[in-house]
């Protein structure tokens, strides 16, 4: 479904240039959740912002399905990131003068597309959201806008879904939910999830876990609880 | 060290009104290292925030010692903050026009001090921030970013440190860095430390952990580790 060829990030010039990621190749399987772990700073962020084509690399390739990114001009890029693939950010991101709702529903809106009710509803009731959505996001409590952000990237029901950290600010029993969500859109609706985690428990739930250091694969097994 | 006496936090009006503390009552011990674990959205920031005085209650009492928050103009009130307590927060809140090693002193910086050369080495070794301090907030990893909040906080070796669950994105080997940190700062410094988290392997360096739930105190508990 992904793929990383090679690929070098560097951040940077000179002696402040940072190697973030140091030559990494990696192939995310479609319909399969991996998981990815490292130590803070050993690139996890850096890789899923280069595979969802949201930063640019400074050599090597990325490819998602059998387009290679770099051969996209910027609206096709958009376009292929709008369509296809959802992610959850480490800082949420969310859009402070909108609502919860309107954050949710927000890449439907950018599409010009109606969301499906019903599935509004379910990822409303499973993230736990149904009395917040008029709420904006300075209004909600750390975990609230983790799950919001995560609403938003499911919402479109896309191919490819990248979260980074998305269960860091929920306890365990809401991070548990979302997870169990994640593993039901891989196993009902064959999507591929590519998930960044600092959390054993949820590394568990993926089909593969991957581990960074150092901005490259160090290691990688499948997981042991399937 | 604190206290929340019958507190009440009101936000919003009408219908719209959430009271996401709803008539707490919380005696904070001196020198102890106290948890705070409870599901997303049940008051766990909100109570943080209205002990360190950065939120004013709808009713009930605050103190910090011997002195009722309610008393203090808001000169007093930011002088007490700046001299007595360190609060690392949820979303980080660094300055981003400001390095690493810039917001890590600003709390000194504002008080027109010197920070403590060995001690600001203790914090920067301690927390691995050694060869990022002269990067942007933009340019450092969410995990980098958390252990620069936590370090600001502890610049000022406060009497009173809140930490609003500080290793939410932190991998398990810096996250305990960051934990057996804090406790030696009860430990040896007889500092007073109030930690929210989700972890309960975090929870468990506590003498103490409380459950809230909706805006309530519903049970207690003496570490199982002490
Ligand atoms: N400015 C606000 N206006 C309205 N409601 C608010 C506001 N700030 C917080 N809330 C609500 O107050 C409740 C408690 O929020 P709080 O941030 O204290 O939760 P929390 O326990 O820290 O949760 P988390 O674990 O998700 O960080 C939440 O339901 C939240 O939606
Ligand atoms: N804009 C930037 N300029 C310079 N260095 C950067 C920039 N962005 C990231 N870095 C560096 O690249 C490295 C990898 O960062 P990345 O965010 O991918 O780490 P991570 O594995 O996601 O860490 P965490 O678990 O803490 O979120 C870090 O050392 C970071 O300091
Ligand atoms: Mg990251
Ligand atoms: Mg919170």
């Amino acid at each position: 479904a992904a793929r990383a060829i090679e690929v070098v990030k560097v951040y940077g010039e000179g002696t402040a240039a940072v190697r973030a990621l140091d030559g990494i190749s990696l192939e995310i399987d479609r319909g399969r959740f991996t998981a990815i772990m490292g130590a803070s700073g050993s690139g996890k962020s850096t890789l899923l912002h280069c595979l969802a084509g949201l930063d640019e690399v400074t050599s090597g390739r990325v490819m998602i399905g059998d387009i290679d990114l770099a051969t996209l001009d910027d609206n096709e890029l958009t376009r292929l990131r709008r369509d296809r693939i959802g992610f959850v950010f480490q800082a949420f991101n969310l859009v402070p003068t909108l609502t919860a709702a309107e954050n949710i529903v927000l890449p439907l809106s950018i599409a010009g597309r109606q969301p499906d009710r019903d599935w509004l509803d379910v990822v409303i009731s499973t993230l736990h959201l149904g009395d917040r959505l008029s709420h904006r996001p300075s209004q909600l409590s750390g975990g609230q806008q983790q799950r919001v952000a995560a609403a938003r990237a499911l919402i479109t029901r896309p191919d490819l879904i990248f979260a980074d950290e998305p269960s860091g600010n929920l306890d365990s029993r809401s991070g548990a939910q979302l997870l169990d969500f994640l593993r039901k859109a891989v196993n009902d609706f064959s999507q591929t999830i590519v998930l960044v985690t600092h959390d054993p428990s949820a590394a568990a739930q993926a089909d593969r876990i991957v581990f960074l250091a150092d901005g490259q694969v160090i290691d990688e097994m499948a997981s042991p609880s399937t």
